[in-house]
């Protein structure tokens, strides 16, 4: 990328374990990969890592490089027309998300010279493994499990999964959960991404412990692009337009060009086929809403299209020259409209503002709570999603339509983007702390991640989590919140699994009993979330142990941040450690009454220098 | 994704990699022969996971699915679903 690791403090030159980091391999689960983008030049790596078990499906089009030093695909039905049997990525998605963890440096890239900078991934010097797993029609839990039970074995060091499913499911019924499950047995973290079903509740669909779930925010670098009418005024939409109109163009309003058996009450919204494309060509069509860019190929030969939402907090790329206004800047230009005989337009290329709000959630990144475990906080944490500028495979479309461009780096929005940053954020706290459990490492990402504005995310942690990842700080955590695969046992237990059950999935003599039956709330998890129901007041105790991970003795004190009405105790609220690997055990009590839907806290373990810091969530169920 | 003969591909999940990984396909077949009977097809069998955690992916009716997934060793059984970039 060209902004993000910049904006999440990793420069070019940031203090890095090069030799350790080349020897990480990153599995990067998804629509497979453009090995020949300039992204993945090997010059420079030496051989794969010596304990690499991997192997390259290489064929007369593909080949693996020392870079890309593992490619497989898994296709469990019928290939669907245009998709291509091998780690070739012909979709775009798998070429972006891998040159995100890991690409190496690219000076000048762009997409046609919008968000032009060096391009490159958070670990530079990693080595890429690519399961390919996704085909133009999707993922399948089939295939997602063949690429885990392959990735775990080959030698992975973390996984990259930025897919999920449409609704929650049960941990041992979901291919995400039982793959990540046996990859953290590994010490092999997963991050993956909380989804794009925002802002509803409950829409966040990767729910395990073990992971850390993504939600998506805004960088700094935000894409607009002006429109310039006849009368000369100007308004600024957004959108990723890398087209020139150069000249103005006749305006006309979609509710004036209805196609036969479309009226204008339809047609103003631009829905599909509900425009006369011969009354539209040549023009510039006027929309009362937005749309993606499928919809533009029944506008036939339109010169351009003005689109209007509330919600503008995402720009994305059209096929045509294209932008999205407000709707008060549409109304302005009904009005120009109507008041001149040939009212025009123009659509200038994008150009870049700073967006002094970010990071802020993006409207489409998943919310929690958490549908399975109402009490364990989900999405964790957040990172930049927004407009990314990645690799791109020059046979994909860059709109997700085809159209004439092509293009080695495209821009685009998700979860998915976001979900590739704190890979490589795992993998930099990996290669300073090789030994750390999955658990270790995603409580570092959790605790020293920024906390974010509730007045612009009004879901709060349900929105971001803990809060938005800090790289420089996840590397010096002080103290972790760790947890081993007994203690996930045990949560399944609490969660109503049989031993049975879990003594299949361990494969030892793990069992659920009176003494080991975990209470969700005492599960070693970095954040805290209380759910009630409307008329219940907060009375929950939380169990937590913390272990210090820098040398030499060290004291910590709680500090507690709570709103009126809301009660919350540390004991003991002074914990002492002795030097690396000390561990101490503390107790949080949440009491009392919440007046609002959501009600926000915070627990802070510092000795001074390091800030432990949890979101102690507390919310009305139903 | 389901056949003309109605059966789907389905996850048969069982819990913690074998000891003996290269006899993994034999154990799962041996129990689909039970469950299935004579028309079982060997083809049927998507996948068979063994290097890191035991189970399989294969073509089963609604009925069948709910044979295995009362047998011993069985963690869960559940259709193969398709997810979705992000």
């Amino acid at each position: 990328t060209t902004r993000s690791w910049d904006f999440l403090g990793i420069s070019q030159n940031v203090p890095r374990v090069k030799q350790v980091e080349s020897n990480i391999v990153v599995g990067v689960f998804d629509s497979g990969i453009w090995p020949e983008n300039p992204s993945f030049n090997d010059d420079g790596f030496g051989p794969a890592p010596a304990n690499w078990r991997g192997t390259c499906q290489a064929s007369t089009n593909f080949r693996c490089n020392r870079k890309i030093i593992g490619a497989r695909a898994y296709r469990s039905s019928t290939l669907p027309p245009g998709d291509v049997r091998s780690p070739r990525d012909t979709d775009g998605h798998g070429t972006h998300t891998a040159s995100t963890v890991a690409g190496v440096l690219v000076s000048q890239a762009s997409l046609y010279g919008l968000g032009v900078g060096t391009a490159r991934g958070g670990v530079p010097p990693a080595r890429i493994a690519v399961y390919k797993i996704c085909w133009s029609d999707g993922c399948s839990d089939a295939d997602i499990l063949a690429a885990f039970d392959d990735a775990i074995a080959d030698g992975v060091d973390i996984i990259s999964l930025s897919v999920g499913g449409k609704v929650p499911q049960p941990y041992l019924y979901n291919s995400i959960a039982i793959g990540s499950f046996h990859a953290m047995k590994r010490g092999i973290l997963t991050s993956n991404s909380a989804g794009n079903n925002g802002p509803k509740s409950f829409t966040v669909t990767s729910l395990s412990p073990w992971l850390p779930t993504v939600a998506a925010s805004s960088s700094d670098r935000k894409f607009v692009t002006q429109v310039l009418l006849g009368n000369g005024n100007t308004y600024q939409g957004v959108s990723i337009n890398t087209f020139d109109m150069r000249n103005q163009y006749p305006l006309i309003y979609a509710g004036n060009a209805p196609s036969i058996g479309f009226n204008s009450s339809t047609s103003r919204y631009c829905y599909e086929d509900s425009v006369d494309p011969n009354l539209v060509r040549g023009k510039i069509l006027l929309c009362d809403s937005t749309f993606g860019p499928t919809v533009f190929a029944s506008f036939g030969g339109a010169a351009g299209v003005l689109m209007q939402s509330n919600t503008r907090d995402h720009a994305s790329s059209y096929p045509l020259p294209a932008s999205v206004l407000d709707p008060a800047g549409g109304n302005n230009i009904k009005r120009y409209m109507s008041s001149t005989r040939a009212p025009t337009a123009t659509i200038f290329k994008s150009t870049v503002v700073r967006d002094t709000s970010a990071p802020v959630v993006v409207s489409f990144s998943s919310r929690g709570p958490n549908y399975v475990t109402h009490d364990i906080l989900k999405p964790d944490s957040t990172a930049p999603g927004v407009e990314i500028l990645a690799a791109w495979p020059p046979v994909a479309p860059i709109s997700g339509v085809r159209d004439s461009r092509s293009a080695l780096y495209n821009i685009i929005s998700g979860t998915s983007m976001s979900c590739p940053h704190v890979t490589a954020i795992a993998v930099h706290i990996k290669t300073f702390y090789p030994s750390w459990s999955p658990a270790a490492i995603k409580s570092a990402l959790m605790t020293t991640a920024s906390p974010m504005n509730a007045r612009f995310n009004s879901d709060a942690e349900f929105a971001y989590g803990s809060g938005h990842v800090n790289p420089l700080k996840a590397v010096d955590p002080g103290l972790v919140y760790d947890a081993s695969e007994s203690d996930y046992v045990k949560f399944l237990c609490g969660e109503g699994y049989t031993t049975a059950m879990v003594r299949s999935t361990t494969g030892d003599n793990s069992a659920c009993t009176s003494g080991n039956i975990g209470r969700v709330w005492d599960l070693n998890y970095p954040s805290f979330a209380l759910s009630i129901s409307r008329s219940q007041t907060a009375n929950q105790s939380f169990r937590r142990t913390l272990t210090n991970v820098v040398s030499g003795a060290s004291t910590y004190r709680a500090s507690i941040s709570a709103p009126q009405g809301l009660s919350i105790s540390v004991n003991p609220s002074v914990l002492s450690f002795n030097g690396i690997g000390d561990q101490k055990s503390f107790t949080l009590t949440v009491r009392g009454t919440v007046s609002q839907a959501i009600v926000s806290a915070s627990l802070v373990w510092s000795d001074g220098s390091h800030n432990v810091r949890s979101p102690i969530t507390v919310y009305v169920l139903g | 994704d389901s056949n003309d003969d109605g059966r789907k591909i389905y996850i048969v999940y069982m819990g913690s990699k074998l000891e003996d990984t290269a006899s993994a396909h034999l154990y799962h077949r041996a129990m689909l022969e039970e469950v299935v009977g004579s028309t079982f097809a060997p083809e049927s069998v998507i996948y068979t996971y063994k290097r890191s955690f035991n189970g399989f992916a294969v073509k089963l009716t609604e009925e069948e699915a709910l044979k295995i997934a009362a047998k011993e060793g069985v963690v869960s059984v559940f259709p193969s679903e398709k997810n979705h970039l992000h």
